[in-house]
């Protein structure tokens, strides 16, 4: 195992443990602004962890960024490690993040679905769902990404447990959603929330499962096209963006519909590489370029949350 | 730990709503195992599917009857798995 932060190999893809254990050394080396939160357990009782970014004490507006909600996209968990070790080296240094960092909170979830991606690990490298038991059926798993409450159940998502789709037996039946939820709706000062997904180089906003537009649409649109214009000139990566419905399919029950309907109007999904080669065995030489690119684009949303309250 | 070899990713454009029905179709059929990477969403947007080995044969002869076109996207997973692994294993040393 890694023995601490700088002999982390952050171009490589890491198990489930060697990722947990380089928590606890990037908490125990930077106290001063990470903090490591329990905010549930998994089915198999695994620990679901969320790091905490925050250089004041008060209850302030905060950030959500998660990856990894679906086990087999290796690159999603790969970059938010990579995320987390650049706010932890950015903050005081780049003053845009400084300035985020002196007037909100984010929290970054990494592995967002510890029993699937452990899974991948040990027994089936292209798994996507968590590993609930699902009664009578002898398929396991309900994928938490049509798990939330908004439109559970809808076209988009899957009523059979064998499916990768399936949606669960009631809207946050799943503890890899519920704990996000309580944690959310218990916070009460969320403004912005990422969910990293891959593959497929979108960005993408609510909904997935109305076709009409929120009401931020134009709002929503416009950040987007700059988060995407600031990703694209790193390593001139094209993205598309749009709304989720009319960008790539019907989806009930996704996490950015449920976080837009409990008020955290910044809410959007990332697609990060590939567009066709590799899907979800992108070579690990990918994840520093994929993470380097995603990184403008989460600090350009963070940056209009901050500059933009409600 | 389970094995991929031979496995192999299609990448499909569908011309058409009608060719995304006969896709999704596939998905319903559990005899044949296919695993959607891209799901069927939109003519614009490409169709990604892993297919079982033992499987390829029946789904490239569906694919064929039914005039949709695809390329091999991923023409042996284990081989990428097998790299991957490797990779990981000699980042660890």
């Amino acid at each position: 195992l890694e023995r601490s932060t700088s002999s982390f190999r952050y171009n490589a893809y890491h198990t489930l443990e060697e990722i947990y254990t380089w928590m606890d050394n990037l908490v125990a080396e930077h106290s001063d602004l990470v903090s490591k939160i329990m905010i549930g357990q998994t089915f198999e009782k695994r620990p679901i962890f969320v790091l905490k970014f925050s250089t004041g004490n008060k209850s302030r507006p905060a950030i959500w960024i998660d990856s990894g909600i679906h086990a087999r996209e290796w690159i999603t968990q790969a970059t938010g490690v990579w995320t987390a070790m650049k706010i932890v080296t950015d903050c005081g240094e780049e003053p845009v993040l400084t300035n985020i960092l002196n007037h909100m909170d984010i929290f970054l979830e990494v592995v967002t679905n510890p029993d699937g991606f452990a899974y991948t690990h040990s027994t089936n490298r292209l798994w996507r769902k968590n590993r609930a038991v699902n009664s009578n059926s002898t398929c396991k798993g309900v994928d938490p990404n049509r798990n939330w409450d908004a439109g559970f159940g809808g076209v988009g998502s899957s009523n059979n447990p064998c499916s990768e789709t399936y949606h669960g037996p009631f809207p946050h039946s799943e503890p890899e959603v519920a704990s996000i939820a309580n944690f959310i709706q218990k916070h009460k000062h969320f403004k912005a929330l990422m969910s990293i997904h891959s593959y497929s180089q979108m960005l993408l906003y609510p909904y997935g499962y109305r076709k009409e537009p929120t009401l931020d649409n134009e709002e929503l649109h416009n950040l987007a096209c700059k988060a995407v214009e600031a990703l694209s000139q790193v390593h001139g990566t094209d993205y598309i963006y749009g709304r989720a419905i009319s960008t790539i399919y019907v989806a009930n029950g996704i996490t950015i519909d449920w976080a837009y309907e409990h008020d955290i109007k910044y809410s959007f999904s990332f697609e990060l590489r590939d567009t066709g080669i590799y899907g979800f065995l992108l070579p690990a030489s990918q994840i520093i370029p994929t993470a380097e690119e995603t990184w403008p684009a989460i600090l350009t949303i963070m940056k209009h949350a901050y500059k933009n309250p409600y | 730990q389970k094995m991929f070899s031979g496995d192999q990713v299609l990448r499909i454009r569908a011309k058409d709503q009608k060719q995304l029905q006969l896709l999704r179709n596939l998905e319903d059929s559990e005899d044949l195992k296919v695993d959607f990477w891209h799901a069927p969403a939109r003519p614009s947007l490409p169709v990604d599917m892993r297919v079982p080995f033992s499987n390829l044969n029946a789904v490239k002869n569906y694919l064929n009857s039914s005039g949709i076109s695809y390329t091999i996207m991923i023409k042996d997973i284990q081989v990428l798995l097998d790299e991957e692994k490797k990779g990981m294993s000699s980042s660890r040393r």
